[in-house]
């Protein structure tokens, strides 16, 4: 499978769920890209959680579909510029992260009998992967493409020297 | 169209990888 296509953004997403939802890692473990993905956005995570506190309370994830709804809103805006550039592309997968602990925190809230650990179901985050890999490779495709893939451009960019 | 959260979050991310971008950039120089 080429790193430009659905199904490797949909891993990818996949994969750092289940690095933010704190899930045991899937078998095989996760690859160069993800592993790198993964340290990056979680990061970058961090420090949109702080940044962006009064911003985030403000926004209401209390289903998937809301979460589709503001993940969408919240992308266009960011790259209504035209500009696609790695480190916005991280940005969206801490956005995923962000959303995935928010509808998680707000699941837990209406039903208070839910442990506060408890995961999301397996369909949520299959279909929160699947609207992140969506976006990213209708919009950013292309210049994926041209800027060497994940394998090559994005690990020869934030991998340590 | 987008609330204001959802615009502030947009330009707030934007800034971010922007920054994180640049940051990159100059480390593999």
């Amino acid at each position: 499978m080429s790193d430009c296509e659905f199904g490797y953004v949909q891993a990818l997403a996949r994969d750092y769920l289940c690095h933010v939802l704190q899930r045991p890692p899937p078998r095989p473990g996760p690859d160069r890209v993800s592993r790198l993905l993964r340290a990056v956005a979680s990061a970058v995570q961090r420090d949109a959680e702080r940044t962006l506190r009064p911003s985030l309370d403000d926004l209401d994830v209390a289903s998937v579909e809301a979460a589709r709804a503001v993940f969408q809103a919240v992308v266009r805006q960011e790259f209504a510029d035209g500009v696609v550039n790695w480190g916005r592309l991280v940005t969206v997968f801490a956005l995923q992260g962000i959303l995935a602990k928010k509808l998680l925190r707000a699941r837990v809230a209406l039903d208070p009998d839910l442990d506060r650990d408890r995961d999301l179901d397996a369909d949520t985050t299959e279909e929160i992967a699947c609207f992140v890999a969506e976006f990213i490779t209708s919009q950013a495709g292309g210049w994926i493409r041209q800027n060497g893939g994940w394998e090559h451009g994005f690990v020869q960019k934030f991998e340590p020297r | 169209a987008p609330a204001e959260a959802e615009i502030e979050c947009a330009l707030q991310l934007r800034r971010i990888g922007d920054k994180l971008n640049f940051l990159q950039k100059l480390l593999n120089l």
